[in-house]
């Protein structure tokens, strides 16, 4: 019962994440749900724990001109592009119960944009609450809104600036009850009252 | 990132991220 329940709160995020962002006027790459934890070992075992955001689950739909995600490419040099290669075909083999990792394969040979690897790390990534643009959008419970390239890189925040390298030009974290709803995207998007409420309709579950 | 250091309770996600990806790639 606790993994079905388990897989009803993986499926329940990930509608609501697709939601969101096929519901949206403005055209979004990605959408990740940051869930916050508490780390009881961290914490020194007093029960309290450390807080932190921890992948809770993601949505990624990628970019619509497709001309503009191969030329963001095109600045990765030709190891980088293998070394992603390889990481895609090692885990298409290690979900696919391993097959050879090796193997040739339509996906695994085709190159893999910056936004998808920018989007694949992000699920290797958790922040201290506090900490990180999700931790701070999640501790002072407001929403970061960065619109354009030049607020990305200037945000004095290692994710945005990362995300800046990748070729996102807007980065948003919205906070919920328990997490914080991120939004990429590789086009300049103002600021939208309307998305904030969606998210608040969408994520806030002890309601 | 390495395939063998990915948590556990992520793979999901990454399953259905990996399906997508290749229906995108066989559709172009």
């Amino acid at each position: 019962p606790a993994a079905a329940q388990s897989r009803l709160n993986e499926d329940t995020l990930q509608q609501r994440l697709q939601a969101l962002i096929e519901g949206a006027r403005e055209t979004w790459t990605y959408a990740i749900y940051w869930q916050l934890s508490y780390d009881s070992i961290a914490g020194g075992g007093d029960g309290e724990g450390t807080a932190f955001l921890g992948w809770g689950d993601g949505y990624y739909k990628g970019e619509e001109d497709k001309g503009k995600s191969k030329k963001r490419c095109s600045s990765v040099n030709a190891v980088e592009q293998e070394h992603r290669k390889r990481v895609i075909r090692e885990l298409n083999a290690l979900i696919s119960g391993g097959a050879v990792a090796g193997a040739a394969d339509d996906a695994g040979d085709e190159e893999v944009t910056d936004t998808e690897w920018f989007f694949l790390v992000s699920m290797t990534q958790s922040f201290l609450n506090g900490t990180g643009l999700p931790g701070q959008a999640f501790l002072h419970c407001r929403t970061i809104w960065l619109s354009g390239s030049g607020a990305l890189a200037g945000s004095g925040c290692e994710r945005a600036q990362q995300g800046q390298i990748y070729g996102l030009r807007t980065l948003v974290c919205i906070p919920s009850d328990n997490g914080v709803v991120e939004l990429g995207s590789t086009d300049v998007i103002q600021q939208s009252s309307d998305l904030m409420e969606k998210v608040n309709t969408l994520f806030n579950f002890n309601n | 990132i390495t395939a063998v250091g990915l948590p556990q309770a992520r793979k999901a996600s990454l399953a259905r991220f990996l399906e997508k990806r290749k229906e995108r790639v066989t559709s172009t």
